[in-house]
């Protein structure tokens, strides 16, 4: 037996459209620690991990580790029927082969329950090691979002330089060449407007930019982005789901043959 | 030219 409720539904919903473009079918698994899930890309270039810590939810019952194989489209669909404002119950029996959405108002004069069939998924689960990144830049997530979407029309591929000067967003394509250099700024009025560049050694990646651009469809989980990067290693691109958890995306980069 | 690599070609299999 599963049932999960979320006071701030919006939560979900916007987790939901954060990587639904990204991966279509995936696992959600639920575990004392909390409900999780990852996920690669159709091409196996990205990777998604998502953790909603099990203290974040008002009522958290999982009697037993449950992995539960859902559309993301589908799953999609159905949450877009809650209100922003809604409560999110997710209610599941051992070996069932539907979940449920419980959807209630905030002052719960309207109750909607949402079933959707299971699905049998086979995906691999990758061991992802603690790293000490060379570079970890945070900056806000809405300036991120900006750079990626304004050099992805004029190149396809972005290279991230970190120093200790600051991170420099380059592209080429056919038009032109763009450069965006960000630097540490920690003078500002509220600290999500902060960009914090740590440095052990510089670090120089290239990424295709259609994923990063896929990536910041999580911007509105949070006000920061944190990316990690080292040489030659994917970068994280880490958003926090305040109280929690969070969700990183992890992209491969791309190499000179 | 630039070759994309996978991201499981970083990970171990769990």
């Amino acid at each position: 037996m599963l049932e999960l409720r979320l006071l701030q539904g919006s939560l979900l919903k916007k987790v939901l459209e954060a990587i639904k473009d990204l991966v279509t079918d995936a696992n959600f698994d639920c575990s004392a620690t909390g409900f999780s899930l990852q996920a690669m890309d159709s091409s196996h270039v990205a990777l998604v991990a998502l953790l909603l810590r099990a203290e974040g939810f008002e009522h958290y019952r999982c009697d037993r580790n449950l992995s539960m194989g859902m559309n993301l489209n589908n799953m999609s669909k159905m949450l877009k029927c809650a209100g922003n404002d809604d409560i999110i119950t997710i209610k599941a029996d051992d070996g069932g082969d539907t979940v449920t959405f419980m959807f209630e108002s905030p002052n719960q004069d309207k109750i909607s329950d949402f079933e959707m069939k299971l699905m049998d998924i086979d995906s691999e689960h990758l061991g992802i090691p603690e790293t000490e990144y060379e570079a970890i830049i945070r900056m806000p997530s809405q300036e991120f979002a900006r750079i990626c979407r304004d050099l992805s029309t004029i190149g396809d591929t972005v290279v991230i330089s970190a120093s200790k000067e600051g991170v420099k967003f380059s592209t080429k394509g056919d038009i032109g060449s763009a450069n965006v250099v960000c630097r540490q700024n920690t003078s500002v009025d509220k600290p999500e407007d902060a960009t914090v560049i740590e440095i052990q050694q510089p670090v120089s990646l290239t990424f295709a930019l259609r994923y990063m651009n896929s990536f910041t469809k999580a911007t509105p989980l949070s006000n920061t982005v944190t990316v990690s990067m080292s040489n030659e290693l994917p970068v994280v691109v880490e958003y926090k789901i305040a109280e929690m958890g969070y969700i990183r995306f992890y992209l491969a980069p791309k190499i000179e043959e | 030219p630039q070759q994309q690599r996978s991201i499981s070609s970083f990970f171990a299999t769990k």
